[in-house]
């Protein structure tokens, strides 16, 4: 474990942090996808399916169920709970993400570690990833105004990716046969994905304005 | 027999 990887995993969890005391303060889940939520939920429920049969660390462990956990109680929050649901803009939040769903699976089987229900699982949880934050940032684009909570959530997020890469790079360096493409470039295309996002954060932070992102 | 390929990190 490096310090990057570890910086990773830490904001990381913050960003999932973020969410919940967002929801949870302001009893509101105004401006988040749920659609993005339940796509990272998914992505931790196929990805950690070794959470009992294979133990790598306590770490590890306690980790892949504090993720799956926090992403279950997002989703269950923005679903069922009395309050914070009527928050939710339904009719904003319309990414048909189910074709996305779709496409990383197809693309999860022919392209895999080991064809394996496991190794399967985890690369469309990868790829799945790389593509979970799009429904809340077209949801960003659509409402045109990032209320900061968001705002920072999604660059944790982003933050989170790119220190990951930074890890791979390090590992790639100090470790002898250590590959991993599948996530290499997955994380490049997610990390791609929020570098627009940051761009206009970066701008409404330099100018101090309202970050508003082009229709 | 070889070491089955751990995903070591989340």
């Amino acid at each position: 474990m490096n310090i990057f990887r570890f910086a990773g995993d830490m904001t990381h969890l913050i960003s999932i942090l973020i969410l919940l005391l967002k929801i949870y303060a302001t009893k509101s889940c105004a401006g988040i996808s749920l659609k993005t939520q339940e796509l990272y939920a998914l992505v931790f429920l196929t990805r950690y399916l070794d959470l009992f049969t294979d133990y790598v660390s306590l770490y590890n462990t306690v980790m892949k169920i504090v993720f799956i956990a926090s992403s279950l109680a997002i989703v269950w929050c923005m679903r069922r709970h009395p309050l914070v649901r009527r928050s939710y803009d339904k009719d904003l939040d319309t990414f048909r993400h189910q074709y996305v769903v779709l496409a990383c699976f197809v693309l999860a089987l022919l392209l895999n570690e080991k064809f394996t229900i496991q190794e399967v699982f985890w690369a469309f949880s990868i790829y799945l990833e790389a593509v979970a934050i799009l429904p809340q940032l077209v949801l960003l684009q659509r409402s045109g105004n990032v209320d900061n909570l968001t705002g920072q959530y999604v660059l944790f997020l982003g933050a989170y990716r790119g220190l990951y890469i930074i890890n791979w790079i390090y590992r790639y360096f100090t470790e002898d046969h250590f590959t991993r493409w599948i996530a290499c470039v997955s994380g490049l295309v997610q990390t791609g994905l929020y570098a627009d996002f940051f761009y206009y954060y970066y701008l409404s932070w330099k100018t101090n304005t309202k970050l508003k992102l082009p229709a | 027999p070889i070491q089955q390929r751990l995903h070591d990190e989340l």
